[in-house]
């Protein structure tokens, strides 16, 4: 009943000219609506797990997180959606065979550094751009 | 759609991984690393060495940096009576990609049982060395204890040199690349810039005859490094010299697509 209740108020919010919905589309995203929007997941790469301290000075591992879930027309609540992903959505909606649902990715990544042992255990610190998510959103 | 979630997290979190997806998971995030392998250096199970420890500041001086709580204040691990001696290395470390501490490899003295003027060599193996990134800096550090004997109220002039072609009864051609001025009872890190010297190993590896350090007084009398306190490659593990060299990509790394 909750469920029908909300369907009510979103189609009442969603302007769209009924002429642009293809029939029975719109209905899926209702159906997808129990599913979890794009967002940032934890996730912790442990260099601890891989055996590799012995090697690895620091980190003992590091928060690199991961995107997942619905990226799902109307993207209001998805507050990274580009332009391109919102457009996408809406093609998707209209032909899914000519365009697919927009991806839930990383929007904004950043480095961490490495401290390690090389074999003539020399020590070697090291950067390593893009490797752990900021934030996430629809492309 | 819960199941689905429940089983995402619980397929991302608690699977236990077979030996060959683990060994999987290793290549591939070496190979994010630009390893050829697992490196296997040898346990020593001793003290650990001073570059390791300086290497461990940087770490952790840069891992706030892209925390973004720091933006470039950086702590040597250099005693503040030596600090002002030190280049400014603020930007250099910020912007490097790559930090590589060499172990000193080879240590020759020419010292008070020889004839002067006195001095003391050191070489370091500079073969591994990342690809596709250029030198910005280079440091040699070496720890300076008190100085003993007669010359502890003067000061001493530390001269580090390049060893450009040795001869084998003749003097080596020498080309000068720092020169420090230290209070003789001063105690710390000195670090000397070597930029010069490291740009042209890196462009030809057998050039790289190692480094000659030299110390005189004002009247131009030569000292004994060990006797001005110098600590060499037989002293205490934590103040053993070492070389810094800084790096910076040329463009980012291209990952091979699968």
């Amino acid at each position: 009943s909750v469920r029908r209740a909300m369907k009510k108020k979103e189609r009442k919010t969603n302007d769209l000219p009924q002429s642009n919905i293809v029939s029975g589309k719109y209905d899926h995203y209702h159906e997808s609506e129990g599913r979890e929007m794009c967002k940032r997941h934890e996730l912790y790469v442990s260099f601890r797990d891989l055996e590799w301290l012995d090697w690895v000075i620091a980190p003992q591992g590091y928060a690199a997180y991961y995107c997942h879930g619905e990226c799902s027309f109307p993207l209001d609540s998805c507050m990274n959606a580009t332009n391109h992903a919102i457009l996408q959505s809406l093609v998707h909606l209209m032909k899914p065979e000519a365009a697919p649902k927009a991806c839930c990715a990383p929007t904004k990544l950043s480095a961490i550094s490495v401290l390690y042992y090389d074999n003539s255990n020399n020590v070697i610190l090291k950067k390593y751009r893009n490797m752990v998510v900021k934030s996430c959103g629809c492309h | 759609g819960s199941f689905l979630k429940n089983h995402l997290h619980s397929s991302f979190i608690h699977r236990k991984l077979s030996g060959r997806e683990k060994k999987e998971i290793q290549r591939e995030i070496l190979s994010i690393m630009g390893l050829p392998g697992r490196p296997r250096p040898h346990s020593e199970g001793k003290l650990p060495s001073s570059a390791p420890l300086f290497m461990l500041d940087l770490y952790h001086a840069m891992a706030s940096e892209d925390e973004d709580d720091v933006s470039q204040g950086v702590s040597h691990p250099v005693p503040s009576s030596l600090s002002t001696q030190i280049p400014p290395l603020g930007t250099v470390i910020s912007e490097a990609d790559t930090v590589m501490s060499f172990v000193n490899m080879v240590e020759q003295d020419q010292d008070i049982f020889h004839q002067k003027p006195y001095w003391k060599e050191f070489k370091f193996d500079l073969t591994q060395l990342p690809k596709g990134e250029t030198v910005t800096a280079a440091e040699f550090r070496i720890y300076k204890m008190k100085s003993f004997g007669r010359s502890t109220n003067k000061t001493l002039h530390i001269s580090v040199y390049e060893i450009n072609k040795s001869h084998h009864k003749r003097e080596s051609n020498l080309f000068l690349l720092d020169v420090q001025n230290i209070a003789a009872k001063e105690e710390g890190w000195l670090a000397f810039d070597i930029t010069a010297a490291s740009n042209r190993w890196l462009l030809n590896p057998k050039y790289n005859l190692g480094l000659r350090l030299y110390i005189e007084l004002d009247g131009g009398q030569s000292v004994d490094p060990g006797l001005a306190g110098l600590v060499g490659r037989r002293g205490p593990r934590p103040k053993q010299p070492f070389l810094v060299t800084f790096f910076r990509a040329n463009q980012p790394p291209i990952r091979a697509p699968r």
